[in-house]
């Protein structure tokens, strides 16, 4: 069926059309033209809302500057290292945008790697002490949420991990 | 039938693959985003 | 069968059951896998009728909801704008049907993307045929571009399970073909070539995906042949030929193995008028390969590497043959070369279609039946030729050995030269001419073939009309194959073929400018 041609032309001398003679067809594509998919159609809503949105004072941007769909912002961002703290943000607040996405692709030029089990981001502190062609194994520092205490409050934070087995089938 | 295809917005050049930013057949627009660079919906 | 009222009370039900878990932000998978459980437990995701009625009806308040969300508009308006909300709640739903059904309670994941694809399929194809030029097929496409996103990211139960939803995927497509919905033409090129499809079904895998795309292309150029025949072309025409040049472009570019190897299959139904969309596919080359500058002064084509390789053609070359019993014959022939024969002097008849196929195809020759007949018996001359050359020595040494050895090939590509008037004459160049590829010893042999024939022939008729088989390939706008311009450069460089001792170089002022032009921009 996939293979010989005859099965699509069944003879280029064969009516041009399955069942429709030509003048349907055209008839069919004139109409069509006129029902063309938008751009819209294919694309999906890119909003984010926010499970616990908190108040700001009105002094504040109310709106989103233009900058953040700026590739190169997100650009600078990785390239020093204060702005790690700010792709994580994004990633994980800004979800389904295309900021969350940005942020993703700076993380991964930095090399950070997403870990699907464990939703998070993993960097390699040293070459690996072990590699398979199923998993890597070794020292790394990933992205983590600290959870407060008497001494410290909520906050996001990197940790490190020795003996880490990060298998392939989990990185995104 | 023969056109200059270089005005059909697709830069031929490019040593990076097209379909990745390849809008639709109808428009010479790149789209945002990649898509074999799938954004997780996660939790946290 | 209409569906029973009660029943279609129960599904809108459901439906709006879905909403409100549907409208509820972000994840909710422990709502909707209970949702998806109980549409189990009330029996309708079985592998039976009832579940067809349960998707199509879905579906159809789905479209009906969209269709009547057009705001009203003025008769001149492009576009309306449509409401997708209920389109994206089915995709959804059977997304979630997908991704939460346990096999143990009825159908596998597979049966159930099976079932709701043929629903789907269905369902479009009769409402194209029902409404006509009223279809508006936007609806659908909205939901298939749903599912294009969200399928690939089911979690993989087994081994190539992604695999097995794009050739499912691929398939709804080839059975929504244009030939058989032409309404759904545009939506359907979209499709094909998104990038959530397209280069998933060409990466990995084996390539073997590549079947099922080569078939939607086919598919695409069958469409489109009798409208790019005689190359009138309406608004709509030129805008489906434009977005086909963009996805060919496409594939030029990050996937040229696949024109390669399919090569001789796009040459069967693309119009001999479409020059420069063939010259697109015959420009492919593979990515690993790097292709010496025609225009570098003594170049030697014998000795590269690669001219004696064979490309890859994963197209069947001898079905044609096949299917009008010829190959056997074909075989004897090149075998035993026997005299007195008729079979030379039969070819002409049977490459003619009969009055009634010739008249709906434009044409009086079996176009496949002669690249097929051109093609194999250039193959199996090659095998002759590498079976008798010693080990080493590039079967280009043995020129004149070549025209001895394949004498019987020669036979009948003269035959097929002298015989065949016009017409005939220039499908068969064309046949010729499209083996002008990449550096393979297909591109060598028959730029030698094509090179022997004008210098062998004593009529100039015939050698203006290879020339302009050459010439036409050549002053289309770009991408010029590789060895079309080495055979064009060798022809009017060589002293041997007395090119511009020829009466139609000169024949009128504006064709010797332009063979000035055409020399110039071949360095």
């Amino acid at each position: 069926d996939l293979g010989a041609i005859g099965d699509n032309l069944s003879g280029l001398a064969m009516s041009s059309g399955g069942t429709h003679d030509q003048q349907y067809n055209l008839q069919m594509l004139e109409s069509a033209f006129y029902k063309l998919p938008q751009p819209r159609d294919s694309e999906r809503a890119k909003s984010y809302t926010a499970r616990h949105p908190t108040v700001t004072p009105q002094s504040y941007p109310q709106v989103q500057a233009p900058i953040v769909n700026n590739p190169a912002f997100w650009d600078r961002l990785g390239s020093d290292n204060i702005g790690t703290d700010t792709l994580f943000f994004a990633f994980y607040y800004q979800q389904n945008t295309y900021q969350q996405y940005l942020a993703a692709k700076e993380l991964k030029k930095q090399s950070w790697r997403y870990h699907k089990k464990y939703n998070t981001w993993f960097q390699r502190h040293e070459e690996p002490k072990f590699a398979t062609d199923d998993f890597e194994q070794g020292t790394y520092v990933y992205f983590d949420f600290h959870i407060g205490n008497d001494e410290m409050q909520n906050g996001w934070c990197q940790r490190i991990k020795t003996d880490f087995k990060f298998e392939y089938n989990f990185l995104e | 039938l023969g056109i200059d295809l270089t005005t059909l917005g697709l830069n031929l050049n490019s040593a990076e693959s097209l379909y990745r930013t390849f809008g639709s057949p109808w428009t010479d627009e790149p789209v945002k985003g990649d898509p074999d660079f799938t954004v997780p919906q996660c939790y946290y | 069968e209409p569906d029973p009222a009660a029943f279609q009370e129960q599904v809108s039900l459901l439906f709006a059951e879905w909403y409100k878990i549907y409208e509820l932000p972000g994840v909710n998978d422990q709502l909707t896998a209970r949702f998806v459980l109980q549409l189990q437990q009330n029996g309708l995701l079985k592998a039976d009728d009832t579940s067809d009625r349960f998707f199509r009806r879905l579906l159809d308040v789905a479209v009906s909801h969209c269709i009547s969300s057009e705001a009203a508009v003025q008769s001149h308006q492009q576009t309306q704008t449509l409401s997708f909300l209920a389109i994206d709640m089915y995709a959804s739903l059977v997304f979630s049907i997908l991704k939460f059904s346990s096999a143990d309670h009825g159908l596998s994941k597979m049966s159930l993307l099976s079932k709701v694809l043929t629903v789907t399929v269905r369902f479009i194809q009769k409402d194209a045929e029902e409404k006509k030029i009223s279809f508006n097929p936007r609806p659908y496409f909205r939901l298939f571009i749903n599912w294009l996103l969200d399928l690939n990211t089911l979690d993989p139960v087994f081994e190539g399970a992604n695999f097995q939803v794009l050739t499912a995927l691929a398939t709804s497509f080839h059975a929504l073909q244009p030939l058989k919905v032409p309404a759904f033409s545009f939506v359907w090129l979209e499709l094909v070539s998104h990038r959530s499809f397209m280069p998933k079904l060409l990466s990995g895998n084996g390539q073997k995906g590549w079947p099922y795309f080569q078939r939607l292309l086919v598919d695409l150029f069958q469409f489109m042949e009798p409208f790019l025949r005689n190359a009138e072309l309406g608004e709509p025409v030129r805008f489906l030929y434009k977005g086909t040049l963009r996805v060919l472009l496409v594939l030029l570019h990050d996937f040229p193995e696949f024109l390669c190897d399919y090569h001789f299959s796009f040459c069967d139904i693309i119009p001999p008028s479409c020059i420069q969309m063939r010259n697109i596919v015959l420009s492919a080359f593979p990515r690993n390969m790097r292709l010496p500058d025609p225009s570098t002064p003594n170049l030697k084509i014998d000795l590269l590497a690669e001219i004696s390789q064979s490309p890859r053609i994963l197209s069947e070359v001898d079905a044609a043959l096949k299917a009008k019993q010829m190959k056997s014959d074909v075989d004897e022939y090149l075998k035993t070369r026997p005299q007195g024969t008729s079979f030379l002097s039969e070819l002409k008849q049977k490459l003619l279609l009969s009055p009634s196929e010739a008249a709906r195809a434009g044409t009086r020759y079996n176009v496949p039946l002669m690249n097929s007949l051109v093609l194999y018996v250039g193959m199996q001359a090659i095998l002759q030729l590498q079976a008798r050359t010693p080990h080493g020595q590039s079967m280009a040494s043995n020129a004149s050995l070549a025209i001895f050895l394949v004498g019987a090939a020669l036979d009948i590509f003269q035959t097929l030269i002298l015989e065949l008037e016009t017409e005939g004459r220039y499908l068969f160049l064309n046949a010729v001419a499209n083996q002008l590829r990449y550096p393979n010893n297909h591109t060598h042999y028959f730029s030698f073939i094509l090179l022997y024939l004008f210098s062998e022939s004593n009529q100039e008729a015939i050698q203006e009309q290879i020339t302009r088989v050459l010439l036409e390939r050549l002053i289309v706008n770009r991408p010029h194959p590789w060895g079309l311009l080495i055979t064009f450069i060798e022809l009017i460089k060589n002293p041997r073929y007395n090119f511009w001792s020829r009466s139609f170089t000169r024949c009128a002022p504006e064709i010797e400018k332009l063979f000035e032009s055409v020399s110039r921009s071949c360095g």
